[in-house]
């Protein structure tokens, strides 16, 4: 599912 | 990391901070839309809500307060302490025609329906229109100052690289989020008649005239 990837971009 | 992402974000504080000196140095903000600008402060603000509670680098929390700090900064500027050149009657579109908008679709498309979520595909859908009042501006005045045009052209180039970098992390992790590339795509194609006029007449060392 989407939100577990971290959102590490700015 | 890489290297697209890297230069899409140094393209990015770029054009920040050519904004920023531009307006602190001429002690003016003519012909810079402050919709705009406010537009931007409200992106990164419901962005980076997690900039205290989900650490990812030094880089990351480091690049999330130089774009609150400046874009307030940005914002403080025109509307406080340079107000008398503050452009009104030619940055007349109307915000909310887009906060509405956006705000609604971040409600329908998103990756989950939690709060933060919600606020961080309103940011991204909010970016991909906040340049349309300084565009609109633009065409109403009929022109843009050189220094402005740069400040554009940088930021046009910071998503346009966000593209690539999506691509290429596409190619390489398998990665991608539909909703971020979208909105991109979408970002980078509102700047597309600018880049056009930005090449073939500031590069030129003329000045930046649309087509009455």
């Amino acid at each position: 599912h989407n939100n577990e990837i971290i959102k590490d971009e700015l | 990391m890489n290297i697209f992402r890297l230069l899409g974000d140094l393209s990015h504080l770029l054009a920040i901070i050519i904004l920023l000196l531009k307006i602190w140095r001429t002690r003016s903000c003519a012909g810079v839309s402050g919709k705009s600008q406010i537009l931007f402060a409200l992106v990164f603000t419901t962005r980076y809500l997690d900039l205290f509670t989900n650490f990812i680098s030094m880089y990351n929390s480091a690049m999330k307060l130089i774009y609150l700090v400046c874009s307030y900064a940005t914002v403080f500027l025109m509307y406080f302490k340079f107000k008398a050149t503050y452009d009104s009657n030619h940055d007349t579109f109307r915000m909310e025609f887009l906060v509405v908008p956006v705000g609604g679709l971040a409600f329908l498309v998103n990756h989950d329906f939690t709060p933060l979520e919600i606020l961080w595909t309103f940011s991204i859908y909010l970016e991909a229109v906040a340049i349309l009042p300084q565009l609109f501006m633009i065409s109403k005045t009929g022109e843009a100052e050189t220094i402005t045009s740069h400040y554009l052209f940088a930021l046009g180039s910071y998503r346009a690289l966000y593209i690539v970098n999506w691509v290429f992390r596409f190619y390489t992790e398998g990665f991608f989020d539909l909703i971020a590339i979208v909105a991109g795509c979408v970002q980078t194609i509102l700047y597309c008649d600018f880049f056009y006029l930005y090449i073939t007449k500031v590069l030129k060392g003329k000045q930046l005239t649309l087509p009455a």
